[in-house]
């Protein structure tokens, strides 16, 4: 379909605008970590399509668990948002984006931001007496 | 920014392009492709030529709908928009079902779910000559866009990762470089 912005959209095409096929995952939002909840293994399903919970994982569940925790951090941190590991409103909003179908992680290698190696001497505190 | 493993990149400046012969797209559809390429070859000494010959195309764009073969099906309306191999395969696929602006202003367009098609040719051509995703979200290569939403101007973030694979075009003064969004409004993807 291709349209100037301008053009007065068909009212059938209209009705179907709101399709998406990730608007599903809205009702996941606020799952816990050691919970189970329908449909998290969409999630999952999501995370690995782009990289995020490597392929040889398989035949998943509709638990919370360490793999999906793992990739919601990774995600996060891709992605610039805080990094709490939960599904939070901020984090479900940015999944239901659209998106390129390219995956940000391949093979478990990213330059994204959670590629980067973070200085843990940062940590630190140098203090210098006067 | 970054690349694709090994950094892969094209080893000729001078590159074709072609649509797919059965998309059957019209001048104003294949001029949004012609400026996507241009805001590459504004800061890179590669040129992109369009050619009517798909099958010695360089690099061979399609609109599709479903599972079109590649191994990676689209779903429909958003979601995934289009994707794009790296270098030298040059395959450039496009969802066949989004709602795709051609002209105009695509913030002000009554569709909710309206794509900006330019925004998402600039996007995979990246793809296309060599740069993966980045997460500076200024920048062209972060991965998603929301609907209604017009990102077009390639940012520093963007300019700094192709040209560590192509040196930068001797007539690139660094005057077309923007360090914010072009402009951005819209939805956060279709849930409106």
């Amino acid at each position: 379909h291709f349209f100037p912005s301008n053009v007065s959209i068909p009212e059938d095409l209209l009705k179907n605008s709101t399709s998406n096929p990730w608007s599903f995952f809205h009702n996941l939002s606020g799952c816990h970590a050691g919970e189970k909840y329908d449909g998290l293994a969409k999630l999952k399903s999501y995370f690995q399509y782009f990289g995020y919970i490597p392929d040889s994982l398989s035949n998943f569940t509709d638990d919370f668990d360490d793999a999906l925790e793992s990739a919601l951090r990774t995600y996060q941190r891709n992605f610039n948002l805080n990094v709490t590991g939960q599904l939070d409103n901020q984090t479900v909003n940015h999944v239901v984006r659209p998106r390129c179908g390219n995956p940000d992680i391949v093979n478990g290698s990213t330059s994204m931001n959670s590629g980067k190696t973070h200085n843990t001497s940062s940590n630190h505190v140098h203090t210098v007496s006067h | 920014y970054s690349f694709f493993t090994g950094m892969p990149r094209w080893r000729k400046q001078a590159l074709t392009y072609a649509f797919s012969p059965g998309n059957q797209l019209t001048d104003d559809v294949k001029a949004v492709f012609s400026r996507a390429f241009d805001r590459w070859s504004t800061v890179i000494p590669l040129t992109f030529t369009q050619t009517d010959s798909i099958n010695t195309a360089d690099i061979q764009i399609g609109f599709y709908r479903g599972d079109h073969q590649d191994g990676e099906p689209f779903d429909g309306v958003l979601g995934t928009l289009a994707h794009a191999f790296s270098p030298p395969s040059g395959k450039f696929h496009l969802d066949g079902d989004e709602n795709w602006v051609v002209t105009g202003d695509v913030t002000t367009s009554s569709l909710t779910t309206a794509v900006d098609l330019e925004s998402v040719a600039v996007h995979e051509i990246g793809h296309l000559l060599g740069l993966g995703h980045s997460s500076v979200e200024e920048s062209i290569m972060y991965p998603s866009i929301s609907s209604r939403t017009k990102k077009v101007v390639l940012a520093t973030d963007d300019i700094q990762g192709i040209q560590m694979l192509y040196g930068s075009n001797p007539n690139y003064n660094g005057s077309s470089t923007a360090s914010v969004r072009e402009k951005e409004t819209g939805s956060s993807g279709g849930h409106r």
